[in-house]
C-alpha cells in the first residue's frame, strides 16, 4: 500500500478510536433467570464500533472459579442504561442491560479514559492498513459440497486458471473432523500462497492472521490442537513489512475501530516466538508496559504478552 | 512491577502465584 492508505488508517483510527477501560470491583450479574454475585472481577469495557452498545469481558478474577462464575457468555451489545463511562470513577455504580438480562458493576477502581498513544495508534493502524488492501478473504455464503468445491478447485489449479482458483478459495473451508486436523490451516495455506503469488499482500495477511490464530471452523476443538498447529509466523519475514510493528500492532486494541483478523493472546505470544523476532519485540512490550501516556487495558494486555513470552 | 498500572500489578502477582 502507498502512505496515502497508511496515513488514511491512521486518521480514522484517530478520529474514532476510544481506550478500552478496566474497571475492578464486584458483579452481579442477573442473566437468563439466574442471580450470581461475585466480588473482586476484574472487567474490560469496550465501545462498540459505530453503534451505542458495549462488549464486556471478564478479564480476570480471584480464582479460576470465580472467573468461570463471572465469565459472560454474551459479551456485545449491552446497552450502559446507569452510569457514564466518561464520568465513571469508583464507588459509582454501572447498570448494563441487554433484553432482559442485566449486569450491575460496583466499581473499586476504575482505568482512566486518558487519551490514546500516537505510537500505540500508529501500530494499530499499520496492521488495519495492511490488511485493508483486499476484501475480506471469504464470502459469507459458502460452498453446500465440499467435495465438489474441492474438485473444482483442483480442476482450476491445475489448468492454471489462478482467478478462477481464488473464486473457489473464497466459498470452500473445508471443516476440520477434529482439534487435531491440519486440513483447513493446509488450505488456508495454499490459499495465501496463491495471493502472495498474485501480489495480493492483503488477502496473504488476513489468512496468515487465521493460520496463526488457529482459527477454523471444527466439529471439536480442544487446546491440545491448538497446541499442535504451527504458526508458520516466519512467513511474515518475507513480506518486506516491518514484522515488528505488525506484531506489536497485533497486541494494541481499542474500542470504536475494527480490523479484519484479531488474534487470541496464547496463539499471539507464539507467533512472536515463531517469527524469530522475540527479543526486539519484548524489549517494546517491556517500554510499553510502564509508559504511563499509553492507555491502561493496552498496558496490562502488554504485560500478559511479555510475561506469557 | 512498581512502574505498572494497579490492574497489570494485581494479573502479574495472580499468575506468579499459579
Amino acid at each position: 500500500p502507498g502512505m496515502a492508505q497508511f496515513q488514511s488508517a491512521y486518521e480514522q483510527a484517530d478520529r474514532q478510536a476510544k481506550p478500552i477501560r478496566l474497571v475492578q470491583g464486584r458483579i452481579v450479574k442477573e442473566v437468563d433467570g439466574g442471580h450470581v454475585e461475585v466480588d473482586d472481577v476484574v472487567l474490560s469495557v469496550e465501545r462498540e464500533v459505530e453503534a451505542e452498545t458495549y462488549a464486556l469481558r471478564v478479564e480476570f478474577a480471584e480464582t479460576d472459579d470465580a472467573y468461570s462464575e463471572a465469565r459472560l457468555g454474551s459479551r456485545s451489545g449491552w446497552m450502559l442504561v446507569t452510569g457514564s463511562m466518561e464520568r465513571a470513577e469508583a464507588g459509582v455504580p454501572f447498570v448494563f442491560e441487554k433484553g432482559a438480562s442485566r449486569i450491575r458493576i460496583e466499581p473499586a477502581y476504575v482505568s482512566p479514559a486518558g487519551r490514546l498513544l500516537m505510537e500505540a495508534l500508529d501500530a494499530w493502524a499499520y496492521v488495519a492498513a495492511l490488511l485493508a488492501t483486499d476484501p475480506p478473504v471469504y464470502d459469507d455464503e459458502r460452498a453446500t459440497d465440499e467435495e465438489e468445491a474441492g474438485a473444482k478447485l483442483a480442476a482450476a489449479r491445475a489448468a492454471g486458471d489462478k482467478e478462477k482458483a481464488l473464486s473457489y478459495y473464497r466459498i470452500w473451508r473445508p471443516m476440520g473432523r477434529c482439534s487435531m486436523d491440519s486440513r483447513p490451516a493446509q488450505v488456508a495455506r495454499e490459499y495465501a500462497d496463491l495471493c502472495y503469488d498474485m501480489g495480493k499482500l492483503g488477502c496473504f495477511l488476513q489468512l496468515q492472521l487465521r493460520i496463526m490464530g488457529d482459527q477454523f471452523d471444527r466439529v471439536a476443538y480442544s487446546s491440545y490442537g491448538e497446541a499442535a498447529h504451527a504458526t508458520e509466523a516466519e512467513r511474515l519475514t518475507e513480506t518486506g513489512l516491518d514484522v515488528d510493528t505488525f506484531l506489536l500492532g497485533l497486541v494494541i486494541r481499542f474500542g470504536g475501530v475494527s480490523r479484519e483478523g484479531e488474534l487470541g493472546g496464547y496463539r499471539l505470544v507464539r507467533s512472536i516466538k515463531e517469527s524469530g523476532r522475540a527479543a526486539p519485540i519484548a524489549a517494546r512490550l517491556a517500554a510499553w508496559a510502564e509508559d504511563a501516556t499509553l492507555d491502561e487495558y493496552n498496558r496490562l494486555t502488554a504485560t500478559q504478552i511479555l510475561a506469557l513470552l | 512491577e512498581e512502574e505498572l498500572p494497579p490492574i497489570a500489578r494485581l494479573w502479574l502477582a495472580r499468575h506468579h502465584a499459579k
